[in-house]
């Protein structure tokens, strides 16, 4: 017994004493990993978006719409767009057509168009001019721009260099302005996959310039934009420059992953996601498009 | 995808809605 005893003592103290000794350097050593790990996740994560961007999102979405555009028999029409109905809870009720058998493709469903009345227009100088989720709103007084809170893109880079106003001023921001005492003012609306996908003239206003740039087709969605700053400068979109009643005015449309086809109603001209060079830039002098406010201007189209 | 309005204003043009909300086309954007 006694034996026993000073055995079991004798672990203890021994047990302690490594435990003090090496609990300091354990706790260091710990704290170090979960830095390291830290730094790794971090690393990781930047890893990841370099992979994202290289993947070839613009070939996948062309595949897609081709896809997409298929006619679907008329017997599996309810059950392919009921799954998409409940995948991305779209809103039938308001669309022209609730017959789902109606529509050929997914194409034509995802492009379906509104039923009359579906839409009230606001009496307000400047309306929302698509069905969405607002990503951001705001005066833009400097060069840089918020794309979601704290994350920036460049407005030259967006919009490209200005052709379309004669006026020249050392600051590009104050080339756009008819007025000085005026500032921009911007909004980005993000449309979900099940929502309405056509877009319309948010005031009354007139295009004279279009620019189209022949970018990457990353997805928009608000988690992606707060994590690739100049996200909008990257990607696909048609960029319509010209005036209403304050001065400048734009609207863009800017493609994502499988809806980088952009079409606008009153440029025919105007083809999206095409095979060719990333980098291309397109120009076009519209003339004078005039634009009622609520006006049917274009849709997104998969592909 | 995505539609951005980028305009001329004054100053104290103002919008009638934040970051995160639902909109629907003709929706009043700013404060009448």
């Amino acid at each position: 017994s006694f034996n026993t005893n000073a055995n079991n003592k004798t672990k203890w103290l021994n047990f302690r004493a490594i435990f003090t000794r090496w609990m300091p350097l354990g706790s260091v050593m710990y704290v170090g990993w979960c830095y390291i790990r830290a730094s790794i996740d971090y690393e990781v994560s930047k890893v990841e978006i370099k992979f994202y961007e290289m993947f070839p999102f613009r070939v996948t979405s062309r595949l897609w719409g081709k896809m997409a555009a298929c006619e679907i028999p008329v017997s599996l029409r309810s059950f392919v767009y009921g799954t998409y109905i409940r995948m991305f809870s779209v809103n039938l009720n308001d669309a022209a057509v609730t017959d789902l058998k109606y529509y050929k493709s997914l194409s034509a469903f995802f492009t379906r168009p509104l039923r009359d009345g579906a839409r009230y227009i606001s009496a307000a100088p400047c309306v929302s001019p698509c069905d969405g989720v607002v990503l951001n709103c705001g005066p833009a007084d400097t060069d840089k721009i918020e794309q979601v809170k704290g994350v920036t893109y460049s407005l030259e880079e967006f919009l490209g260099e200005n052709k379309w106003l004669k006026r020249k001023d050392e600051s590009y921001y104050n080339s756009l302005l008819k007025n000085k005492e005026n500032i921009l003012h911007q909004c980005i609306i993000y449309l979900a996959p099940g929502d309405y996908h056509r877009f319309h003239a948010p005031c009354d206003w007139t295009a004279t310039f279009r620019r189209h740039f022949s970018g990457k087709l990353l997805s928009v969605n608000p988690w992606l934009a707060k994590l690739i700053p100049g996200l909008f400068t990257v990607n696909e979109r048609a960029v319509y420059v010209g005036e209403w009643e304050y001065g400048f005015f734009s609207m863009t449309a800017v493609g994502a992953t499988n809806v980088g086809s952009i079409e606008i109603f009153k440029d025919p001209e105007l083809r999206t996601n095409t095979k060719g060079k990333r980098n291309r830039v397109n120009e076009l002098e519209l003339g004078q498009v005039c634009m009622s406010k609520g006006e049917l201007f274009g849709q997104f189209n998969m592909g | 995808s995505t539609i951005i309005l980028l305009f001329e204003a004054p100053k104290d043009f103002k919008f009638d809605m934040a970051a995160g909300d639902k909109v629907l086309v003709g929706q009043s954007l700013t404060k009448v």
